[in-house]
C-alpha cells in the first residue's frame, strides 16, 4: 500500500517542523526541506512517503560521518582531551570512554584536571575505582595544565596506551575559561608528540542551537576532532548535530546513552537520522 | 537582528497607517523564525504568534514609530508580560521547617543551585539545612557536603541507606533538632520519562510537603523544554522554575516554553558557578535574549 504525497509547500512546511522540533535548527531544516524538493522534483511532483522519509535518512546521515568507526590511535599514549560546557556529562563519559578502550586490552590513565568544581577530583576517582583504571590528581585549585602535563609524563614511565584528561565544565563564552583550555591543550603538546590526539567536544543532546556556538567558540581554541553527544536515552533527539555538521563539519563518534559505565556507542549516523523521524 | 529584518519587511510603510494582512504575515513569519532559532517550542511560538497577530491586527502604527518597531514593540511586550505575569516570592510556609524541593533533568544545575539558596535564604535570616537526597550520582553527597561549607549551611547527609525518603525523613527531625526553619531537598537528576525515578520524586515530595518545589533548567535546553516542563510540572507539582547557566550566551527561549506550559512562574536565575551567582529572574532580560 503505497502512501503518495504531493511536495506541496504545505509538506515540506511539515517536514521542516519535524526537523525544527528535533532542534536541527531553522536554517539546517530549511536547507533539508529544499535539498528533498528538489531531488524528488525532478523526477515527479509527487512521491511516496518511504521514499520521502528515506532520501531525507539518507541527506542527514551524509551529513554526519562515518558508521560506527572506531578511533585511530595516536601515540603512545593517545590522549584523548574531554571539553564542553557545565553539566553536559564529561565525568561520566570518560569512564565509559576508559572502560571501552580497557575492554580493548588497553591501559588506561585517567587524569582529573578539574581542579576547580566542588568534589569533581572524587567523582572522577571513583569512577576510576569503578572501573579499575589509575587515575593522576593533584589538590584543590592546582593548575589543570599540570595535572595534565604530570598525567601523560606517568603514562609515558608506565607505558599507558590512553591517556583521557578531564576538565572542567566551560561556558564559552568565559574568555579566560577558554584560554586556560587553551593552555592544557598546548602543555599535553609538549609532553607527547601530536598531544591531544583526539579532542572530545561533549555535546548533551537536550542542548538547542546554543549547540552551534559551542562547537563554533570551542573549536576556536582547540581543534575538534569528535562530538559525543550525551543523554540521548532521554526524549531529546539531538539535532543540533546536523547543524553543526552542516556549518562546521565536525563529526560525531560517540554516544551517551544513561548514566552507567556501559551506557555507550559508537555513533550511528543510520541509526541516528532514523530517530530524527520517528 | 529581528528589528532589521522587520524594517526590511515593512519599508515603505512608516508615517501611513495600519499594518496590513500582507505585511504582518511576512512579520509574523520572521518573528517566528526568531523565536525558533532562539530555542522556542515550535508549539509555543506559533501560539505566541497567533496572539502577537491578534495585538497587532489593525494596531494605529505610532506616528513615532515604524512598523517594524511597533511590531518588535508588541513582541517584547507580550514576552515580558508571559514570563514576569506570574512573578511572586519564595512560599516557605507550613509547619515548621518549610521545605524546598529542588528537581529537574540531569546536569541542569540543582546541586549548586541548593548551595546558592541556601546562602541566599541565610542572607534573609533564615536557617536552612541542605538535605542530600542524590545517593547515586558518584561523589555527590561529597559535593553537596563542599559546598555547605563554602556557605557555611549545616548539610544532611546519609550514608547508609539508599532510599531518599528516608534521608527526608531523618533530616526533618534532625532539622527540629538544630532547629532549622528550611530544608533543602537537592535530588538526583532525572529523565522525565523515567518512570521508577518519577516516582520517587512523587514519594520524596509526599515524604517532604514542601511548600516550594523547583524544576531547575538549564538555559540552553532546546525544543524538548515542553516535554521536560510538563512533566515535571505534573508530576512535582511544581510551583516554580529556575532557569540555570544564563551567564552563557545561550539566546533562553526555553523559558518561555517553560512558563507557558507550566503556568509557574521562574523565581531564579543562575548565573554561574559560585555559590553568590544567583539572581531573581528579569523577564525584560530574557525577553530581550530571545529576540536577539
Ligand atoms: N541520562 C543520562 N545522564 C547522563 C549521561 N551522561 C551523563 N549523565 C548524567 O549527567 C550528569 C552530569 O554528568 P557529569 O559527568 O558530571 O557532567 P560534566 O560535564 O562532567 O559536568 P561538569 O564537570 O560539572 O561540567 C550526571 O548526573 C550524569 O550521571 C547520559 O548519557 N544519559
Ligand atoms: N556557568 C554556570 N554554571 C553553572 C550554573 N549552575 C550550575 N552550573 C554548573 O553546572 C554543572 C552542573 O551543576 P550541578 O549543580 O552539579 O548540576 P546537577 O543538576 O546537580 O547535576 P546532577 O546532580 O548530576 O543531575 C557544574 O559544573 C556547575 O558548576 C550557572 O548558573 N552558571
Ligand atoms: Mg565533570
Ligand atoms: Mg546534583
Amino acid at each position: 500500500l503505497r502512501r503518495e504525497v504531493y511536495l506541496t509547500d504545505e509538506f515540506l512546511e511539515e517536514v521542516e517542523e519535524i526537523l525544527i522540533a528535533a532542534d536541527v535548527g531553522v536554517d539546517a531544516s530549511v536547507e533539508l526541506a529544499e535539498s528533498l524538493r528538489r531531488r524528488l522534483k525532478q523526477e515527479k511532483a509527487q512521491a511516496d512517503l518511504a521514499e520521502v522519509t528515506r532520501v531525507l535518512r539518507e541527506d542527514v546521515a551524509a551529513m554526519l560521518g562515518g558508521e560506527e568507526a572506531e578511533p585511530e590511535l595516536g601515540g603512545p599514549p593517545h590522549v584523548i582531551l574531554m571539553v564542553g560546557v557545565n553539566g553536559v556529562g564529561k565525568t561520566t563519559s570518560i569512564a565509559k570512554l576508559a572502560r571501552f578502550h580497557k575492554d580493548r586490552g588497553r591501559k588506561v590513565l585517567l587524569a582529573a584536571a578539574d581542579t576547580f568544581r566542588a568534589a569533581a577530583v572524587e567523582q572522577l576517582v571513583s569512577w576510576a575505582d569503578r572501573v579499575g583504571v589509575d587515575v593522576v590528581r593533584q589538590g584543590m585549585g592546582s593548575d589543570p595544565a599540570a595535572v595534565a602535563f604530570d598525567a601523560l609524563a606517568a603514562a609515558r614511565a608506565r607505558g599507558h596506551d590512553v591517556v583521557i584528561v578531564d576538565t572542567a565544565g566551560r561556558l564559552q563564552n568565559k574568555e579566560g575559561l577558554m584560554r586556560e583550555l587553551e593552555k592544557i591543550a598546548r602543555v599535553c603538546g609538549r609532553q607527547v608528540d601530536g598531544a591531544p590526539h583526539e579532542t572530545i567536544l561533549c555535546l548533551d543532546a537536550n542542548t538547542g542551537q546554543n549547540g552551534i556556538t559551542q562547537a563554533k567558540e570551542f573549536s576556536a581554541v582547540v581543534p575538534i576532532d569528535a562530538i559525543l553527544l550525551s543523554k540521548l536515552d532521554g526524549t531529546a533527539k539531538g539535532g543540533v548535530v546536523v547543524a553543526i555538521a552542516r556549518s562546521l563539519q565536525l563529526p560525531v563518534r560517540y554516544v551517551g546513552t544513561g548514566e552507567g559505565v556501559d551506557d555507550f556507542a559508537l555513533f550511528s549516523p543510520r541509526e541516528f537520522a532514523e530517530g530524527l523521524f520517528q | 537582528d529581528l528589528q532589521e529584518k522587520l524594517e526590511g519587511v515593512f519599508r515603505g510603510l512608516s508615517g501611513k497607517g495600519k499594518l496590513s494582512e500582507e505585511n504582518m504575515t511576512e512579520g509574523l513569519r520572521e518573528i517566528r523564525r526568531a523565536l525558533l532559532s532562539a530555542d522556542v517550542e515550535v508549539g509555543v511560538a506559533k501560539a505566541f504568534v497567533a496572539r502577537v497577530r491578534e495585538k497587532a491586527m489593525g494596531a494605529e502604527v505610532l506616528k513615532s514609530l515604524t512598523p517594524g518597531q511597533q511590531l518588535v514593540k508588541i513582541v517584547h511586550e507580550e514576552l515580558v508580560t508571559l514570563l514576569g505575569g506570574q512573578a511572586e516570592a519564595l512560599r516557605l510556609e507550613g509547619t515548621p521547617p518549610a521545605g524546598v524541593l529542588v528537581m529537574g533533568l540531569q546536569g541542569s544545575g540543582k546541586t549548586t543551585f541548593s548551595a546558592k539558596l541556601a546562602l541566599h535564604l541565610k542572607s534573609k535570616g533564615r536557617r536552612p539545612l541542605l538535605v542530600a537526597c542524590d545517593l547515586q550520582r558518584p561523589a555527590a553527597i561529597e559535593q553537596l557536603e563542599v559546598l555547605g561549607r563554602e556557605v557555611e549551611v549545616p548539610v544532611y547527609a546519609r550514608r547508609d541507606t539508599k532510599d531518599p525518603v528516608e534521608v527526608v525523613q531523618g533530616a526533618k527531625s534532625h532539622a527540629r533538632e538544630i532547629l532549622s526553619d528550611v530544608l533543602i531537598v537537592d535530588t538526583a537528576g532525572r529523565l522525565q520519562i523515567d518512570e521508577e525515578l518519577m516516582a520517587e520524586l512523587e514519594a520524596v515530595r509526599e515524604a517532604l510537603d514542601p511548600s516550594e518545589r523547583l524544576l531547575v533548567l538549564d538555559a540552553m535546553t532546546g525544543q524538548e523544554a515542553v516535554s521536560i516542563a510538563k512533566t515535571f510540572s505534573e508530576r512535582g507539582e511544581i510551583t516554580g522554575s529556575v532557569l540555570t547557566k544564563l551567564d552563557g550566551d545561550a539566546r533562553g527561549g526555553a523559558a518561555l516554553s517553560l512558563v507557558e506550559v507550566t503556568g509557574k512562574p521562574i523565581k531564579f536565575a543562575g548565573v554561574g558557578e559560585g555559590v553568590g551567582d544567583l539572581d531573581v529572574f528579569h523577564p525584560d532580560r530574557i525577553a530581550g535574549r530571545i529576540l536577539g
